[in-house]
């Protein structure tokens, strides 16, 4: 028999240039931290009785797992922020991390991943339309705003355009075709400019690597409204 | 819990994906 592994679940979680956040949920707090971090806090009790029972704080190349309970197990009532680790912190890698916290971990990663899709990485204004390519690669989403009003979302599944009208059409695939001549040409648009910003991305990530000093340039706006 | 990406989202993180954007520069 062979062990389960959190790799079949789930691959190691990135939070690299994530804009700090902190949400709520019925019985976790997520946090991206300003040191790029993924914490969560998990709830016990309700109302004024709530209170931070355990904490996972992932590192933000989501290689590393710190797990504490706050004040002795006994918990920390909810803030503004994590409460701090105390003395004995569990420390546990992506692969050894056991399997109780797989879930939680899961969880985490989907929260990223969610926050990746909204979070642009290149901006890139053509004639037409502003074009934001988005942090959740590989296959990131794409947004394509044209300055007439119109708009097209590109996921790795489907293409959604949505007429300045607000009536929109969802297409499946890379190649479909749209109800029109005119839907298929502002289609081709953002196909020419998510191209674009995928040869740029490769472009500058190479830039990136040469750098002896680590740092990045992203996020990139190009160009500006015409 | 299982995470759901829609119930997740309520008017604080559409307000927090809101400032990610660029604005559009005239």
């Amino acid at each position: 028999n062979q062990m389960r592994t959190l790799q079949e679940f789930v691959s190691p979680l990135r939070a690299h240039r994530l804009k700090p956040i902190r949400q709520k949920t019925k019985n976790a707090v997520v946090s991206i931290l300003d040191s790029e971090e993924v914490c969560m806090e998990l709830l016990k009790g309700s109302g004024a009785q709530e209170r931070v029972k355990e904490v996972l704080r992932i590192s933000s190349d989501g290689s590393m797992v710190h797990i504490y309970c706050p004040n002795e197990g006994r918990g920390f009532p909810l803030d503004d922020r994590p409460p701090s680790p105390p003395d004995d912190v569990f420390v546990y890698s992506f692969d050894n991390l056991p399997e109780k916290y797989w879930k939680k971990y899961q969880y985490a990663s989907k929260f990223v991943h969610l926050v990746r899709s909204k979070t642009p990485k290149i901006t890139l204004y053509t004639k037409y339309a502003k074009c934001m390519l988005m942090e959740n690669s590989p296959q990131a989403d794409v947004e394509v705003c044209f300055y007439d009003g119109a708009k097209i979302n590109k996921t790795s599944e489907f293409i959604r355009f949505i007429e300045k009208s607000g009536k929109s059409h969802t297409l499946k695939g890379e190649m479909a075709n749209g109800p029109s001549e005119e839907v298929n040409s502002y289609v081709e648009h953002a196909h020419e400019a998510h191209q674009t910003c995928l040869d740029l991305e490769s472009i500058i990530a190479v830039q990136e690597e040469r750098m002896e000093k680590r740092m990045s340039f992203f996020p990139i706006i190009i160009g500006r409204r015409p | 819990d299982e995470f759901d990406a829609e119930a997740f989202r309520d008017d604080r993180l559409e307000a927090y994906f809101k400032q990610l954007v660029p604005p559009g520069m005239k």
